[in-house]
């Protein structure tokens, strides 16, 4: 996946992500696509949670899926979650919650938790940071004003990182593409590189939804395990979500 | 380094999507959270139940091809499903009201929802 929070020289902040999923989950020869990629696209819809007739907030989900992997809250906050993958992983918390040890969250259902009750962007923010988790996670979060975003990695007890916006300092946007910002990305899944270079060529200036679309529609940022596009904007809790393709000459991942 | 094979000059005026890389429109469902959990999913899964079962059977045949034997499907038809009851409210009983919409078994909706813990290794 590949997640950007920006803000833009107005103070606007913008919240867009690819979703990539089905990595080794079986190769369909004949159509050069990942099957359970394919298979996936139809169920993404895009989800309106509301209360008393008032939206809540809004996702985009696979049907079937009660978690929260893309979301926002109106005029409160954007969030999405990467995956993380670590020897210290998710089997090990299933393990333990198996053998009884359930003070941990399953992370869909925290995503899920926080869209539907956190009360502000600090109060995503704690609750991202603190929760226990039973598998590591990236959460990629953005608020409403100047300055409110980040990115939180986490292991599965503790934040390990959180990477501020800082305007003054000319960190205009975040980024994340499932590596620790602090090391190289694998080098045969560069995403990070490519993404970077392109948000720069954009500058602060020109950052909007349509020119984020094209920095997450540039190979190898856009591969064959994106299922879709989602751009986010805070304010009345803007969300528009697109299937994508990526047609050959195009990275498996 | 080498250059990325795959790689290519950044994208402009790619916006509103439309051409080879897009595939589509995604529709609009709304989940009511004033109904009781066992019910909010029933209209989205009415209509999406086809392309779900789709995907749950795609991931079965991976799975074994794997395991030919079938047992990995079983464990999961009837031993995943009693983890619901240790899955907090309200999900424990929205995973069973999809369960019951769909027609799916149980535990497969299960597994559905925690990929995410399992594929993180």
């Amino acid at each position: 996946c590949t997640s950007i929070v920006a803000e833009d020289s107005t103070g606007k902040l913008y919240h867009a992500r690819n979703l990539d999923f089905g990595l080794f989950l079986g190769w369909d020869v004949k159509n050069n696509s990942w099957t359970v990629t394919r298979e996936l696209k139809p169920t993404v819809v895009n989800l309106d949670f509301q209360r008393n007739n008032k939206t809540v907030f809004r996702s985009t989900n696979f049907a079937g899926y009660i978690g929260m992997v893309s979301g926002v809250k109106p005029d409160l906050f954007t969030l999405t979650m990467n995956e993380r993958f670590s020897l210290d992983g998710g089997y090990i918390g299933i393990f333990e919650w198996f053998l009884g040890r359930r003070d941990g969250m399953w992370m869909g259902f925290l995503t899920r938790s926080v869209l539907e009750n956190a009360t502000s962007y600090q109060d995503a923010k704690d609750k991202l940071a603190k929760t226990r988790l039973l598998a590591p996670a990236y959460f990629i979060l953005g608020g409403k004003n100047s300055g409110e975003g980040c990115v939180i990695t986490r292991s599965r007890t503790a934040a390990l990182d959180i990477w501020d916006l800082d305007i003054k300092k000319g960190t205009w946007y975040v980024i994340e593409t499932n590596y620790d910002r602090w090391k190289p990305p694998l080098v045969l899944d560069n995403r990070r590189t490519p993404a970077m270079k392109c948000l720069n060529q954009t500058s602060q200036e020109n950052i909007s939804l349509p020119t984020i679309y094209d920095v997450l529609s540039t190979k190898p940022v856009l591969n064959k395990l994106t299922v879709c596009t989602t751009l986010m904007e805070v304010d009345k809790g803007h969300t528009e979500t697109y299937l994508r393709e990526c047609p050959d000459p195009c990275s498996p991942w | 380094v080498a250059p990325d094979p795959y790689g290519e000059d950044c994208r402009s005026k790619m916006y509103p999507p439309s051409g080879p890389t897009f595939k589509g429109n995604v529709p609009t469902y709304i989940i009511n959270l004033d109904l009781p959990p066992s019910k909010r999913w029933d209209e989205l899964i009415r209509a999406k139940k086809t392309e779900l079962k789709a995907v749950i059977q795609n991931i079965k045949d991976i799975a074994n091809t794997f395991f030919p034997s079938g047992k990995i499907v079983d464990i999961v038809d009837h031993k995943i499903s009693h983890l619901t009851d240790t899955l907090p409210y309200p999900f424990n009983e929205e995973l069973q009201g999809i369960a019951n919409s769909s027609g799916i078994p149980l535990g497969e909706i299960v597994i559905f929802n925690i990929f995410y813990e399992i594929f993180t290794v």
